[in-house]
């Protein structure tokens, strides 16, 4: 289960900061995966009391709001990504990147895809490069592109471009995945299907023996 | 207050925040940065095993104008049941209460009156409405919360309420379940030319694909 309390002294309307604040979830929290169990409870509640003296924001569109609305999407982003960052066993924190596509909502439905992989993340695990298991999963997201567009990195590591694997350096590509595990660092996948300017992030974690361990053992 | 609150902020490691680059300022405080917020935790007895906080309670000093954004899935706990009605009913509240250790899902009506019986002993602690209080839950799934030991535990967490980052941070890990680490920011950032602050306290490591609306 995931729980969030959000609270700011911005004065805001009603209307305006439910809206906010279900687009900053869009961006952060719905964005996560672990394990890819929807929990019963997963709750966020943002609370704003208005104390700061600021003025109060009843557009969407207002320059302020925006201005909030990057507040808002940073610190819930923020606390996002720890989240998977201390995914049960994890070892490291997987941020995965999607450009070209058409729209936000396509990239980042590509980008929770491919963070959501089983696969890719116990690639990931076994510090294996694995741009087929990456491709995979980006193609299964329900979102049309071409393959031939695909291109795919791992760090600085360009693994597959124009939807041609390259010759990279596999020991360099792996070395960054067992570094970042060693540490407990992010690990970079950054995918481009395109020439859209839809841009989406995602975050997960890798999927090791310890999640199976601490899960056989809380019991219901 | 102080003392139990700083030993509850300090039961396990702060989380690593990776805020994105902007125009903000991260500062100390939590989910208390902002003005006119309190928050506490405590342990009340809840959990399975260990003393870690298992109780936290986040107030405002006046009417907050409140959003929430729930889990989609059908079966629902309790506490998101009853949030989604008090949201619909009311745009504002005045107090979060959060209990880890016992998720109260799958717990069907006594659940749900467990819920409402934490909520309105709460209320009336603070002398607030009940819908003015909305209340969460984390831990083991198709048990209900310990109640008495919840509502014994109120006062001590009422009287622990603090501005503090103490306090946040206290908060931040009486929410915890299985984390290795608590999770808390705050930023500062202008709105409109003004100084405004926004914080945050979340909790999560398993059981973790939210799609919430």
């Amino acid at each position: 289960t995931m729980l969030g309390i959000i609270t700011t002294d911005a004065l805001v309307n009603t209307d305006v900061w439910r809206k906010m604040v279900q687009i900053a979830v869009n961006r952060s929290f719905n964005q996560i995966t672990v394990d890819g169990d929807t929990s019963t409870n997963d709750t966020v509640i943002a609370l704003a009391s208005g104390l700061s003296g600021s003025t109060s924001i009843s557009s969407l569109a207002s320059y302020e709001a925006i201005e909030l609305q990057s507040c808002l999407d940073a610190v819930m982003q923020g606390l996002a990504k720890s989240i998977a960052w201390d995914g049960e066993g994890a070892t490291c924190l997987i941020e995965v990147t999607v450009t070209g596509a058409e729209s936000e909502v396509e990239a980042a439905k590509i980008a929770r895809s491919v963070a959501s992989s089983s696969l890719v993340k116990a690639a990931v695990y076994g510090r294996d490069p694995n741009w087929g298991r990456i491709a995979a999963a980006a193609g299964y997201a329900g979102i049309h592109f071409l393959q031939s567009k695909l291109c795919i990195r791992l760090g600085d590591v360009l693994l597959m471009d124009n939807g041609q694997p390259l010759a990279f350096d596999r020991a360099v590509a792996s070395g960054y995945l067992r570094k970042a595990g060693e540490i407990h660092d992010t690990v970079g996948i950054h995918i481009s299907v395109g020439e859209g300017s839809g841009i989406g992030r995602a975050w997960g974690c890798d999927l090791s023996y310890d999640y199976v361990k601490i899960n056989g053992e809380y019991t219901t | 207050a102080s003392s139990t609150l700083n030993e509850a902020s300090n039961c396990i490691p702060v989380a690593p925040i990776f805020l994105p680059e902007g125009p903000w300022k991260e500062i100390p405080g939590g989910v208390t940065a902002a003005k006119g917020f309190k928050a506490a935790g405590i342990y009340g007895g809840l959990r399975a095993t260990g003393e870690k906080p298992d109780l936290a309670l986040v107030t405002c000093d006046v009417d907050a104008i409140a959003a929430g954004a729930f889990t989609t899935n059908v079966v629902a706990a309790a506490p998101v049941i009853y949030c989604r009605h008090a949201l619909d009913n009311s745009e504002t509240a005045r107090a979060v209460l959060i209990n880890a250790g016992q998720a109260n899902a799958a717990t069907g009506d006594a659940g749900y009156q467990d819920a409402l019986e934490c909520v309105d002993t709460l209320a009336m602690l603070l002398n607030l409405k009940p819908k003015e209080v909305l209340i969460e839950s984390t831990g083991v799934i198709g048990q209900r919360i310990r109640k008495e030991a919840l509502l014994n535990s109120l006062p001590r967490l009422v009287n622990n309420l603090s501005s503090s980052a103490e306090g946040a941070g206290s908060a931040a890990v009486a929410i915890t379940t299985t984390d290795l680490v608590s999770k808390s920011v705050a930023v500062e950032s202008q709105v409109g030319g003004t100084k405004i602050r926004v914080g945050g306290m979340a909790k999560g490591s398993g059981m973790i694909h939210p799609n919430m609306a």
